[in-house]
């Protein structure tokens, strides 16, 4: 009996889960949906800039790269290794198809 | 009792899509509510200053930062026509997308860190459609809401 | 170069999730510790 309860309990659980997971599915693609709307807006495209003394307060003192490039440009970043001089060599690669990709140094000085 | 134990490993395997599924929900959340604040906020501040900063001293989104300690070396590569960039850097560095930048620059109101102000709360509430207006009171009280309503499933 | 093939991450703009990011911060910084 004790297992046929439990049987009963887990497919009602299961049934509950199933419903909060299609209201979260659901909740997603509108939300994407009114991002894009919002973004899209030709008003607020207008207000969508960060100055640079903005990003210079989120990281204090770093030499910054502001890079902006055409959507699928590709950023690739291989596992750092070790150059011949025995020091790390940290690589960037961005390529694009559709576009010249812009990049700003940003120094606080 | 062994298609109890198959029903618990599947409602094991549910419960923790759900958090993941609440966990993109939030970032889309905070990226409407960052997003907007951001529009809010330079559209009063060109009222101001009457009109738009230098064009020169803004960097319009969308962008990425990649930001390393000022005595890093950096070796720029480029391509004629701008379409290939290769960098060399002598140090670690970091990448970070726009809506990254956003959150540190407290357009998400610290929602994310669960340090949002009662009045702060409203004011985002105020940007993201009513039927998900909830959420926000979810994810102001910190990380713990992604387990909400599931703890007592997994009871 | 090595015989292995250099393995590395990727992020497309507009395209990947900001953790994709998160996930290269992870691998420089344990590069920089290993």
């Amino acid at each position: 009996k004790e297992v046929i309860d439990r049987l009963r309990f887990l497919k009602a659980e299961i049934e509950d889960l199933e419903l909060k997971e299609r209201e979260l599915d659901q909740q997603k693609l509108w939300l994407q949906q009114s991002i894009k709307n919002v973004m899209d807006d030709s008003i607020n495209n207008k207000f969508s800039y960060v100055t640079h003394e903005d990003i210079c307060n989120c990281f204090n003192g770093d030499t910054l790269l502001a890079i902006q490039a055409p959507s699928g440009t590709q950023l690739e970043v291989p596992i750092p290794e070790m150059g011949q001089n025995g020091q790390k060599k940290y690589q960037i690669n961005l390529r694009s198809h559709s576009g010249p990709i812009h990049v700003l140094l940003i120094n606080k000085e | 009792a062994q298609e109890c134990q198959n029903l618990e490993i599947e409602k094991q395997r549910r419960i923790e899509r759900i958090k993941q599924k609440r966990a993109q929900l939030q970032e889309l959340l905070l990226q409407q509510i960052a997003f907007k604040n951001l529009v809010q906020r330079n559209r009063q501040n060109e009222q101001q200053n009457q009109g738009p900063p230098a064009m020169n001293s803004t960097i319009q989104l969308p962008f990425i930062i990649i930001n390393t300690s000022r005595k890093t070396v950096i070796d720029c590569s480029i391509s004629s026509d701008k379409f290939e960039y290769l960098f060399n850097f002598d140090n670690t560095f970091e990448i970070h997308d726009d809506i990254e930048v956003l959150k540190r620059m407290g357009m998400s109101f610290g929602l994310e860190s669960g340090k949002c102000s009662l009045d702060d709360l409203k004011l985002a509430k105020s940007l993201v459609p009513k039927a998900l207006e909830g959420y926000i009171t979810d994810i102001s009280t910190g990380p713990s809401w992604l387990n909400q309503g599931l703890l007592s499933n997994s009871a | 170069p090595g015989l292995t093939p250099r393995s590395a991450l990727l992020y497309k703009f507009s395209g990947s999730p900001s953790k994709s990011l998160k996930d290269i911060n992870n691998m420089i910084r344990q590069g920089e510790q290993r």
